[in-house]
């Protein structure tokens, strides 16, 4: 563990309470993606099988738990609890253009054929591209409460901040896995243009208005 | 035959 990993699984927890709050809080899931939530509990699903019968660490062991936990309660919250706040119009990115491809490249460039490793090479791929529906719909919504981009920030800084862990564990010649490394870079890449935004309007308290 | 993958990172 290095403080790198630290920050991003940091900021990743931070993200889902901060999404979970403002739902709660307000009672409402208005211009949240429940797409890519939901991809979000595949993934988590697809990569955490192993809790059952691999033990790391009582903080890996726990964070599973607590990631599991609260993607489901989210879901929970956006298609029962405050389904009539759910915007569904707006929330149309095709998923299946996502998950048909992640289980193809799974299954094509993986680094051990077994089916936890697929399932983990697929919940790495998948993850990628997860929030695609999220910047999709407030590109079409044209603009996100800033609780939204606060959310997305912390969102986007985690697989950043695992970037600066593999290179950081690089250094240390430690083992790492190249799949993982280039989708958390793809995975990145897609927020730059909200990180821009954010940096440049959110933080000086304009709406975040994304270009349609 | 690699490794045996232990993704120790969440």
């Amino acid at each position: 563990m290095n403080i790198f990993r630290l920050l991003g699984d940091l900021s990743h927890l931070l993200a889902i309470i901060i999404l979970l709050l403002k739902i709660w809080n307000s009672r409402s899931c208005a211009g949240i993606s429940g797409r890519s939530q939901f991809l979000f509990a595949i993934v988590f699903t697809a990569r955490y099988l192993d809790l059952f019968f691999t033990f790391i660490s009582l903080y890996n062991t726990v964070m599973k738990i607590v990631f599991l936990a609260t993607s489901y309660g989210t879901l929970y919250l956006m298609y029962i609890k405050f389904k009539a706040t759910y915007d569904s119009n707006h929330d149309t990115f095709r998923i299946e253009f996502l998950i048909l491809p992640a289980i193809a490249l799974a299954l094509l460039i993986n680094e051990e054929f077994t089916v936890i490793e697929i399932l983990w090479t697929f919940s790495i791929y998948l993850e990628s591209v997860a929030i695609l529906p999220q910047l999709f719909m407030v590109s079409k919504t044209g603009e996100a409460e800033s609780i939204t981009s606060h959310y997305l920030f912390a969102l986007g800084s985690y697989r950043a901040l695992y970037i600066l862990n593999w290179i950081y564990r690089w250094f240390l010649t430690e083992k790492l896995n190249a799949i993982a490394i280039v989708a958390g870079i793809v995975q990145t890449i897609l927020y730059c243009d909200f990180f821009y935004l954010y940096l440049t309007k959110v933080l000086k308290g304009k709406k975040l208005q994304l270009p349609a | 035959e690699p490794a045996e993958e232990d993704h120790d990172e969440l």
